[in-house]
């Protein structure tokens, strides 16, 4: 465990609990992609289901309950107990579009064609986009909430920081692993117009809009 | 399971 994951994890731990709490305080998920959310409950799933089969440390197991349980919470949430502040009408990106050529890519390209290893890499292409619902909400709205807008770029570091995690991994113990890092590069790309915006405009205290 | 299939990042 380098300071790079370490940081990575904390980063994502912060967004998945900044969101809930925002839910949770504000008793509304307007501003929210339920999508989006769906997506990373799905990641979660496919991916931690080995959870009970393959211990790695207490660290990995609680790290992984914890954000399974708070991606179910979150999209109960959306769904359930506050779906009447879900903003339906601009929460309309066809996820079909990115669960499809997941699970194909994860058939076509993936470390070992076991079933775990094949939801596993299902699991990091699906991570790789889940977050574009809520990238094209915020862009039909215009603008996000500033607490939302703090999540988006917890969740954005998180994978900025597992980059690094990976390029000090590769230089100390020459372990790599293509499929994860071209994903994590997607990911991470996926977020620079909402890290410029964020940077330039959040940091100095005004909402974040986009260029209408 | 042998080492790349294990996967000990979250």
């Amino acid at each position: 465990m380098n300071v790079f994951r370490f940081l990575g994890d904390l980063s994502h731990l912060v967004a998945i609990v900044i969101l809930l709490l925002k839910i949770w305080k504000t008793r509304s998920c307007s501003g929210i992609s339920g999508r989006s959310q769906i997506l990373f409950a799905i990641v979660f799933t496919t991916r931690y289901l080995d959870l009970f089969s393959n211990f790695i440390s207490v660290y990995n197991t609680s790290m992984k309950i914890v954000y399974i349980t708070c991606s179910y919470a979150t999209v109960y949430l959306i769904y359930g107990k506050f779906k009447a502040t879900y903003d339906f009408n601009h929460d309309t990106f066809r996820i079909e579009f990115l669960l499809v050529p997941s699970a194909i890519l994860a058939f076509l390209v993936n470390h070992d064609f076991s079933p775990l290893e094949i939801l596993w890499t299902f699991s990091i292409y699906l991570e790789s986009v889940a977050i574009l619902p809520q990238l094209f909400l915020v862009s039909k709205t215009g603008e996000a909430e500033t607490i939302t807008s703090h999540y988006l770029f917890a969740l954005g570091s998180y994978r900025l920081l597992y980059l690094l995690n990976w390029l000090w991994r590769y230089f100390s113990q020459g372990f790599y692993d293509l499929i994860a890092l071209l994903s994590g590069i997607l990911q991470t790309v996926l977020y620079c117009d909402f890290f410029y915006l964020y940077i330039s405009k959040v940091l100095k205290g005004k909402k974040l809009s986009l260029p209408a | 399971a042998d080492g790349d299939a294990l996967h000990d990042e979250l």
